[in-house]
C-alpha cells in the first residue's frame, strides 16, 4: 500500500547502481543468440547479429565476461536470446505497446526483447533509436544493473538521442565491475612508444602512447582517460607490421642523442622496427639486415629472455632472464662487469621478501609515471624513481616498493572472445 | 503487408494501430507509475486506478490514495529533473511518453514469468542464477 511513508529526496529506486546491482551469471563464457523466429523487419540480419556482437563486446572489454554467438547449441543452453517482436510477442506476457514509449525490456533469465514497432537504426545512423545503445542498455539489465538517473549513462530508463558514437563511460564501467570485478592477466610486454612531432611553432616535441602486449593482441592505454582505447583488444598482426604475431618477449627503445632504435625481442632474435614507416626493418641503414640473433646484436646477452627495458639516464638496456639482470652498455657494446648480476642486487627489495625475485613478464618504463615497474602475473612492483628519492633520500636506489595489483592502477584492459576480435 | 509504394519502403507508414497509446490522463499515468515500479510496496504493485475494486481488502480511503499517488508523483519528477509538485502537469506527461526500457526503474530486470521462448522453470529467486541448466 502507498501508505507506508517514503523517503527523502535523496530516494533512489532500490537496486539502482548506488544500490550496485545484483550480479546475475558465476561463469566467464556466456553465449548468446538471436533467436529465429525473432528477427527484425527492418535491419538486415547480418546487421542485427553484428550490432549485437558488438554490444556484447563493449560490456567484454571492461569486465572478465567473453560473450560467444552460439547458432548450434540446444536452445535452453543458451545464456542470453534475444529477439524483436511486436505487441504480444515471442510468447511473452509482457506486451508491447507500439511506436513510442516502451523499446525494449529485458527478463531476469537472460531474454531480451526489442519492439519492432519503433525505428531501430544502425551505430552509423543519426536517426530512429541506436539498436547499439539499446542493446548495451539491455544487456546490462541482464548482467544485473538496475535503471540510473546519472547523466551519461547508458543505463538511463530513456533513450536519450545523441552522436552516433557512444561509449561506456567511467561510472558504468565501476558499476559492473561491482558486479564482475576486474580484469586479470599478465602481459607479455608493456611499453611507451615515442612518437616525435613539431609543435606549432616548429619546435621539436614527443609524445607517447602505452601499450600492453598479451600473447596476440595488444591495447593501447589511453593514462589521460585511465582506460584502454575503446575498441581494442586488437590483433599485434594488425597494428605492428613486420614483428612476431603473438608472443613477444620484449620491446627496446635505445633512444640518445644519436640514437633512435626500437627493437622487438622473441626467442633467440630481435627485430628492428621503422617508426616513420610504421613496419619492421629488413635491412637498417648501418646495412644490418633483420631479424638477427640477440648474440650478434648484443653480445653476451642469453635467450630467450623474460623482458627489457633501457635506461636513458645509464644508458643502459637491462636484459632480465630468471633471476638475473644483464646491464648492457649500449655505448661499448657489452654486458657491464663481463657478468649478469642476481635481481635482487641490483633491484634490491624496500621491504623484506617483498619482490618478484625472478621470472619477470615486463619490465615497463613508464613516462607518465616517471617510473620503472616489474610486471609479473597480476602484480606489479614500482622501482624507486629519481623523484622518489628526492622525497625520500633513504630509498635505496632502484629498490623496488611491495606489490600491488595491475588493475588498480592500469583500468579495463580486458581480454575479449576471439570470436569478436576483429570486428 | 503494410503498404507501401517506394522501392526503399521509407514510405512505410506505420499503421495507426501500431502507436503507443500516449499517456493523456491520471489513469494512465497511473498505470505508468504502477508498471515502472514507482507504486510503493509490492515492485511493480502500484496503486488501484480509481474504481478498482482489490480482490483481499477494501481499498485504501481517496484520501490516502490521493497522498499516495501525489507522492509516486513527486519520486517521478525528482528524477527527471522536474518541478516535485506531486501534480500531474504537462511536463511530467512529456517526460511519463519518451521511449524507454520496459524493465520497471526499481529493479535490474523484469522479474516475472520468463517468456515461452524456451519453457524454463519458475522464475529463479533474484540473486546468482541458479546452477542447474533450465529443463526444455
Amino acid at each position: 500500500s502507498l501508505q507506508t511513508p517514503l523517503p527523502g529526496p535523496d530516494w533512489q529506486p532500490r537496486g539502482s547502481p548506488q544500490g550496485g546491482g545484483t550480479r546475475a551469471f558465476a561463469k566467464r563464457t556466456l553465449t548468446w543468440r538471436l533467436v529465429r523466429e525473432g528477427y527484425s523487419s527492418q535491419l538486415s540480419l547480418e546487421e542485427q547479429r553484428y550490432i549485437f556482437r558488438l554490444a556484447f563486446r563493449m560490456w567484454s572489454e571492461v569486465i572478465p565476461l567473453n560473450f560467444l554467438e552460439d547458432l548450434t547449441g540446444p536452445g535452453a543452453t543458451i545464456d542470453i536470446k534475444l529477439g524483436f517482436g511486436r505487441g504480444r510477442h515471442l510468447g511473452c506476457p509482457r506486451v508491447f505497446d507500439g511506436i513510442g514509449q516502451e523499446f525494449a525490456h529485458a527478463w531476469h533469465l537472460g531474454d531480451i526483447h526489442f519492439d519492432d514497432d519503433e525505428h531501430f537504426t544502425p551505430p552509423t545512423s543519426s536517426v530512429g533509436i541506436s539498436l547499439l545503445k539499446v542493446a548495451v542498455h539491455e544487456i546490462g539489465h541482464v548482467l544485473g544493473l538496475p535503471h540510473t538517473y546519472r547523466a551519461g549513462s547508458i543505463m538511463q530508463p530513456n533513450y536519450i538521442p545523441q552522436g552516433p558514437a557512444f561509449e561506456l563511460d567511467w561510472s558504468d564501467r565501476k558499476a559492473i565491475q561491482k558486479l564482475y570485478g576486474s580484469c586479470e592477466g599478465a602481459f607479455d610486454t608493456a611499453f611507451d612508444w615515442i612518437r616525435k612531432d613539431r609543435s606549432h611553432a616548429g619546435q621539436g616535441t614527443a609524445r607517447f602512447s602505452t601499450y600492453f602486449f598479451r600473447s596476440g593482441w595488444y591495447w593501447l592505454y589511453e593514462n589521460r582517460n585511465n582506460r584502454t582505447r575503446y575498441g581494442d583488444p586488437a590483433l599485434i598482426l594488425t597494428g605492428w607490421h613486420g614483428v612476431p604475431a603473438q608472443n613477444i618477449d620484449a620491446f627496446v627503445h635505445v633512444w640518445t642523442w644519436g640514437r633512435d632504435e626500437r627493437y622487438f625481442f622473441k626467442g633467440n632474435r630481435y627485430w628492428r622496427y621503422d617508426s616513420d614507416r610504421d613496419q619492421a626493418h629488413t635491412e637498417d641503414e648501418q646495412g644490418k639486415r633483420y631479424p638477427r640473433l640477440i648474440s650478434e646484436g648484443f653480445p653476451g646477452i642469453p635467450s630467450p629472455l623474460d623482458t627489457a627495458f633501457y635506461d636513458r639516464g645509464k644508458q643502459l638496456i637491462y636484459f632480465f632472464r630468471g633471476s638475473f639482470v644483464f646491464e648492457f652498455d649500449v655505448a661499448r657494446n657489452h654486458v657491464l662487469g663481463s657478468r649478469p648480476k642476481k635481481m635482487t642486487e641490483v633491484f634490491p627489495a624496500i621491504e623484506p621478501r617483498d619482490h618478484p625475485f625472478r621470472n619477470l613478464d615486463s619490465a615497463y618504463y613508464s613516462y607518465a609515471h616517471k617510473s620503472v615497474f616489474f610486471l609479473k602475473g597480476n602484480a606489479y612492483w614500482k622501482v624507486v624513481s629519481d623523484g622518489d628519492r628526492r622525497q625520500r633520500p633513504w630509498l635505496p636506489p632502484n629498490g623496488v616498493f611491495p606489490k600491488r595489483s595491475i588493475p588498480e592502477t592500469w583500468f579495463d584492459v580486458c581480454d575479449v572472445h576471439a570470436s569478436t576480435l576483429s570486428m | 503487408e503494410t503498404l507501401f509504394h517506394s522501392r526503399d519502403r521509407s514510405d512505410l507508414a506505420p499503421s495507426p494501430l501500431r502507436r503507443a497509446t500516449p499517456i493523456a490522463d491520471l489513469r494512465a499515468a497511473q498505470r505508468f507509475l504502477s508498471k515502472y515500479g514507482w507504486a510503493e510496496g509490492r515492485p511493480g504493485a502500484g496503486f488501484a486506478p480509481p474504481g478498482h475494486r482489490s480482490p483481499r481488502r477494501d481499498p485504501p480511503p481517496a484520501g490516502a490514495r490521493g497522498a499516495a499517488l501525489a507522492q509516486s508523483l513527486r519520486r517521478f519528477q525528482e528524477v527527471n529533473a522536474l518541478p516535485a509538485s506531486g501534480k500531474l502537469d504537462a511536463a511530467t506527461l512529456a517526460a511519463m511518453n519518451r521511449p524507454r526500457c520496459g524493465v520497471p526503474d526499481t529493479r535490474p530486470q523484469l522479474q516475472a514469468q520468463a517468456p515461452s521462448t524456451a519453457p524454463r522453470p519458475r522464475p529463479a529467486p533474484p540473486g546468482p542464477r541458479p546452477r542447474a541448466r533450465p529443463r526444455r
